[in-house]
Order: C-alpha cells, then structure tokens, then sequence
C-alpha cells in the first residue's frame, strides 16, 4: 500500500542503538572473551547471530547476565564484530580478517563469514 | 485514479538522534 517510506531509518534506529550501548543504556548482557568484557543488548546480539539467537531462545539461559564464549576466541575479532552488529560497517584489513571469518563462523553470522571468505578469495586472486 | 497517494520516500533523517 502506499505510505512515506523513511529510507533511513533502519540506520538511524541502529545508529542510536549504539549510542545507548556506548552509554551503558539498557544493556542487559556482559560477553566475556579472553578475559575482555563487553556490554551488549541481548536483543542486538540474537538478531545478528545464530549462536546468541539459539543461547537467548533457550529457557535455562534466557536470563543470563553474563556468558563465557569458548577461550579460543579471540577478543579483538569478537570486538570487530559486535562493532558490526551496530553499525553494519566491517573493516577489511589483511591483518584481521582471518581472525573475524573465524570469529563470525564460530557466531554462526554467515553472511559474514562468507563475505570476508569471498574476500580472501579475491585477495588471492589479485 | 484509485483515492490511493503514491508511495513517497523521504531521504531524511526519521527519529531524533540519541546524544553521544
């Protein structure tokens, strides 16, 4: 049907998103990884990750205000990707994207992951 | 013509901005 289609804001809705995580702002979740910490919402985390969607769906672990990823991943790559998540910009730098593929595969994010493998995959070619 | 208005897009900004 017909209406006024406001192109923006999906990104403004995230844009502020961000802004309430970067102020602590009904952040319901702590993310440990090797020993960092990260604030989050629950509700960002499960919409752009399979593995915190199937976390956050379950009964037992719904309510959990603090959760250990696996001591193999790594802070920065997991870092990268939270940035994503609330932003929708992921940086290319050689020197990182193997540990965010790995990262976004462990998070089962897998346009992600396939995208930053097509990127690899392009960098060999050149 | 239906009674319908065409759809419109509006490329501004849609809600106010949360401050920094």
């Amino acid at each position: 049907d017909s209406c006024i289609q406001f192109t923006r804001h999906a990104g403004d809705v995230l844009f502020n998103l961000n802004r309430l995580r970067s102020r602590d702002i009904l952040t319901d979740v702590t993310i440990l990884v090797d020993h960092q910490r990260f604030r989050a919402h629950k509700t960002v985390l499960m919409a752009c990750s399979g593995l915190f969607y199937a976390i956050f769906t379950d009964q037992l672990k719904f309510n959990l205000n603090l959760i250990s990823l696996d001591p193999d991943v790594d802070a920065e790559g997991f870092g990268i990707l939270l940035d994503f998540m609330y932003t929708s910009r992921l940086p290319l730098r050689d020197s990182s994207i193997m540990v965010v593929m790995n990262t976004a595969i462990y998070l089962q994010m897998d346009h992600v992951a396939d995208t930053c493998r097509r990127y690899l995959q392009s960098s060999e070619d050149i | 013509r239906d009674g319908r208005l065409p759809t419109v897009k509006e490329a501004g900004r849609s809600i106010h901005e949360i401050p920094r």
